[in-house]
């Protein structure tokens, strides 16, 4: 993350002031209608917009001449966001956008810009973007419908305020939703890069179905299944909290995939680590009683859900596994994460696997785990180095490229097969 | 016929201004 000192000095009281976001988002599913969802959800003041546009990305800040496109709330072009709430836009018609199939739109990016009136308050955020977007320096005003980039000083690796983008679509469009924590968020995948596992079964969907699927990503890294969490913390709330707002209030959503479970069992936040998100370390059996609470909600609205195995967590943070206590002393949060995590994980991957307890399984442990007895349990070898920050040492948690690769891979994508 | 489809989405959380290490 750049240093958020220079465009939000007073993030941490104020939030934002008189100044413009430009967030960057790649949609899943093209369209010429669609519309915005912020969220003002983590706020403690009223949240105002001068001014929103979408436009297509052309390159960093900038943005195609002739597609600035007014978004409008009601009819009006200014919008307040009560603390706690969440606002849909009007139906924005993008006269650059001549259908879900134009082939000079696939894969490009939408540049969502908004202008905020005074002071934001608490901003409510996605820290993990692996995504660049951009923003004005405080006190300049609106620039939503600027061309280009200049204006927008500073960058930024995480999306704030925006969280849905929806377009309109036949009806019978199958929607996924990737339900998760950091190892769906994308951490460790390629900065601008679009190779977390859900792009890569994106990409498999569209060759083989065409636009007639769509798939999102709600996870968020640090995420757990289930309480106690700290509600407000950059991790999110627990997926047993958050699943109404994040996951049934998508848009024609019919399935979920669901990979999440190794924070709730202590990787990264054992006994020795600071509590201020995970306070507890929780037993398998809590955690599958959050598992079926999710299934069963989700039933109940109509929507199927496939259970991803755990990804092995074996040597996070174990110096005998190769953690570099040199250079990141400071990051060993537990002495050994190793074999109790490593013991909740086998328990939870067996629930998983056993059929009747999921709508079907993504075993994305087998995909990446090295069956070499030698390898003590760990991810394969290739999965390991570090993708994106190619001078620090991997963390036995979070795959690279190649990992995240193997996992968008190993989907069967036979269940999302639209009628 | 059509409806809305979500394409893009993201969970929000609460913002914590970033210390580098």
């Amino acid at each position: 993350q750049p240093d958020l000192a220079f465009p939000f000095p007073n993030a941490n009281t104020s939030g934002a002031n008189d100044q413009t976001i430009r967030s960057i988002v790649k949609p899943d599913l093209w369209g010429n209608t669609m519309r915005l969802r912020f969220s003002n959800v983590f706020g403690n003041q009223a949240l105002t917009f001068d001014s929103t546009t979408i436009a297509l990305q052309e390159y960093a800040g900038n943005v195609v001449h002739g597609t600035v496109t007014p978004v409008t709330f009601g009819r009006s072009l200014s919008v307040t966001i009560p603390a706690g709430q969440e606002m849909w836009s009007d139906p924005v018609r993008l006269a650059w956008v001549r259908s879900a199939d134009d082939p000079l739109i696939q894969g490009r990016n939408l540049a969502i810009s908004y202008s905020i009136r005074g002071d934001s308050g608490h901003m409510t955020y996605h820290s993990g973007a692996n995504t660049t977007s951009y923003i004005t320096g405080p006190g300049t005003g609106d620039h939503t419908n600027d061309a280009d980039g200049f204006a927008y000083e500073y960058t930024t690796s995480s999306w704030f305020f925006l969280t849905t983008l929806d377009v309109m679509a036949s009806t019978d469009t199958v929607v996924i939703c990737a339900f998760g924590d950091s190892i769906t968020d994308g951490t460790h995948t390629t900065f601008n890069g679009n190779d977390r596992w859900a792009n890569v079964l994106s990409r498999r969907l569209h060759d083989a179905y065409g636009n007639k699927v769509s798939i999102v990503n709600e996870a968020i890294g640090g995420n757990r299944v289930i309480n106690p969490v700290v509600a407000n913390a950059a991790s999110g709330p627990a997926a047993v909290d958050r699943l109404d707002r994040d996951v049934l209030g998508l848009s024609g959503l019919t399935d979920v995939i669901w990979l999440e479970g190794i924070n709730d069992l202590g990787a990264g936040y054992g006994a020795a680590a600071n509590p201020v998100e995970n306070p507890v370390v929780h037993t398998p059996q809590a955690i599958i009683a959050g598992y079926q609470d999710v299934v069963a909600r989700l039933h109940r609205h109509g929507v199927k859900v496939y259970g991803a195995t755990v990804v092995s967590a074996l040597g996070l943070n174990n110096p005998a596994q190769g953690w570099d206590l040199i250079h990141f002393p400071s990051f060993l949060a537990t002495v050994d994460n190793g074999a109790a995590v490593e013991a909740g994980r086998l328990i939870l991957n067996q629930f998983i696997r056993t059929p009747g307890n999921f709508d079907g399984v993504v075993d994305f442990d087998a995909a990446t785990r090295d069956p070499d007895p030698a390898a003590l349990g760990n991810m394969k070898a290739k999965y390991l180095p570090n993708s994106q920050f190619t001078q620090l040492p991997w963390d036995y948690l979070h795959p690279n490229h190649a990992g995240y690769n193997a996992m968008g891979l190993a989907v069967d994508i036979a269940p999302f097969a639209p009628a | 016929p059509q409806h809305w489809v979500a394409s893009w989405a993201t969970s929000p959380a609460a913002y914590f201004v970033y210390v580098a290490p």
